[in-house]
């Protein structure tokens, strides 16, 4: 494992924990889209369904076992927790799940490298993950105040996705027949969707003023 | 292509 890859997990964790800091010592769920996070759970869900019957190594299983857990813990905060759930801003956060769930199933059942089932779903869930953030962005979109964990958070995701891009062009140099166009094309157009929160994050961060994101 | 090093990122 390359410092890019194990970076990028570092930067992905940290956005996990940044948000459940925020959930569980505020006990506040305001700025984050519940939205965004079922599809998570759900892109979690297909990805790691190879967890009991392919084993990688302990830190793999570990780490997907983090964000599987992580992912599911969050969405029962929003939904189910009785002073969490008072804080979560259902009016902003309208989009609509299938408008990218659906389209995402049929690219992964027309767009794969393998027929089978497991390789479906794997792929589905990359393409979902490429799409996830945007219920969240859409609603910082439409917060006049973004605190400044949901701004971390979704930096840190955003960092993530940024160095995953520097492993797998490291692997590509270093790995022989290492090409994998689904997954490099689609976590580039994940990071790409970042490009606009970051150019205001630092923006903000330079100015030393309260990030927002113009409508 | 070996399905092993396609799975094994996160």
């Amino acid at each position: 494992m390359n410092i890019f890859r194990f970076s990028g997990d570092m930067t992905h964790l940290m956005s996990v924990l940044v948000l459940l800091l925020k959930i569980h010592t505020i006990k506040s769920c305001a700025g984050i889209s519940l939205k965004t996070q079922e599809l998570y759970a759900l892109v979690f869900l297909a990805r790691y369904l190879d967890i009991v019957t392919n084993f990688i190594s302990l830190y793999n299983t570990i780490m997907k076992l983090i964000f599987l857990g992580s992912s599911f813990m969050i969405v029962w905060y929003i939904r189910r927790h009785r002073i969490v759930r008072r804080s979560y801003d259902k009016e902003h956060d309208t989009f609509r799940h299938l408008f990218l769930v659906l389209p995402c199933f049929i690219l992964a059942l027309l767009i794969n490298e393998r027929s089978a089932f497991k390789e479906i779903m794997w792929t589905f869930s990359l393409y979902l993950e490429a799409v996830a953030i945007l219920p969240q962005l859409v609603l910082l979109q439409r917060t006049k105040n973004i605190d400044n964990l949901t701004g971390q958070y979704v930096f840190f995701l955003g960092a993530y996705r940024a160095l995953y891009i520097c492993n797998w062009i490291y692997r590509y140099f270093t790995e022989p027949h290492y090409v994998h166009w689904i997954t490099w094309i689609s976590g580039l157009v994940q990071t790409l969707l970042y490009a606009d929160f970051f150019y205001y994050y630092f923006n903000s961060w330079k100015n030393n003023v309260k990030l927002q994101l113009p409508a | 292509l070996n399905s092993g090093q396609l799975h094994d990122e996160l």
